[in-house]
């Protein structure tokens, strides 16, 4: 069975917030060192690879490989219920038709209980090779989210250069063009306010701001994202989590002229 | 233009 304990809703809450817009229905997959899930959009054009390790639950048990089979609609509407601060716990028999939900405010007074019917989905997993990234960027969370949606209104697509100047955001669109410099910053009292670039070759890439937006749902779960991208292979964008926990996303570039 | 790839055709099913 299945018992996983998080001391606070809002961690749960956000990852469905995060990846609802791209993934309507998944697994998520037990086992005995955490809760993960891989899903692709409909169009196959972006992937979400998450993982909840069980360090970051407390208590975690789960004795066998269990794959909840969840609609995040019908979550987001149990997840509804469940103040930020409330503990949530997570609880499934070995062969499940329902995952149960349990949110108790921090003073124990009110214990919400909740049962949310599972289906059977018949899920692909893509193996993700592990690659040594040409640059690796990292940057406030909210600064990318704003780069991405201030680009957004001018085009529906953007160019990620990195090179020994630092990176740059790029587009152009029916009224004009953009461009965003950043620069390396280092701020010692506020380090989720760094902008670190590590770059071993140059890169320039060009994605559609489209599903950039939508990984940006994910801001809210860490201060800081890492961008990785090597030359023709899909950009990963990584929103760490505490205990080695993550999201990660992976989208597909645009190439060719 | 530019066209729009797959992740299919960067990652390989299991």
């Amino acid at each position: 069975m299945l018992e996983a304990r998080l001391e606070q809703a809002a961690l749960l809450k956000k990852v469905v917030d995060a990846i609802k817009e791209l993934v309507q229905e998944c697994n998520f997959d037990c086992n005995d060192s955490g809760i993960g899930l891989q899903a692709m959009d409909n169009s196959h054009v972006a992937l979400v690879s998450m993982f909840l390790k069980s360090e970051s639950f407390s208590p975690f048990r789960c004795d066998r490989n269990i794959a909840l089979g969840i609609n995040l609609n019908a979550l987001q509407k149990v997840l509804r219920a469940a103040q930020n601060e409330d503990i949530l716990t997570l609880k499934a028999e070995d062969a499940p038709d329902v995952v149960n939900l349990v949110f108790e405010n921090a003073t124990a007074d009110r214990i919400s209980e909740y049962d949310l019917k599972l289906m059977d989905i018949d899920q692909e997993h893509l193996g993700i090779p592990d690659t040594d990234y040409a640059a690796q960027i990292s940057m406030p969370s909210s600064e990318f989210q704003r780069i991405t949606r201030d680009l957004s209104a001018i085009s529906e697509s953007v160019t990620i250069e990195c090179n020994k100047e630092g990176v740059s955001f790029a587009c152009e669109g029916d009224i004009g063009k953009g461009n965003i410099k950043l620069r390396q910053y280092t701020n010692v009292d506020k380090p989720a306010e760094n902008v670190e670039v590590n770059m071993t070759e140059p890169v320039a890439l060009t994605f559609a701001l489209k599903y950039l937006g939508n990984f940006c749902k994910a801001s809210g779960l860490s201060e800081q994202v890492r961008l990785c991208l090597s030359n023709e292979v899909p950009l990963m964008v990584e929103y760490a989590l505490a205990n080695n926990s993550y999201i990660r996303f992976y989208l597909a570039p645009k190439i060719g002229d | 233009d530019r066209s729009q790839k797959s992740i299919l055709g960067f990652f390989q099913k299991k």
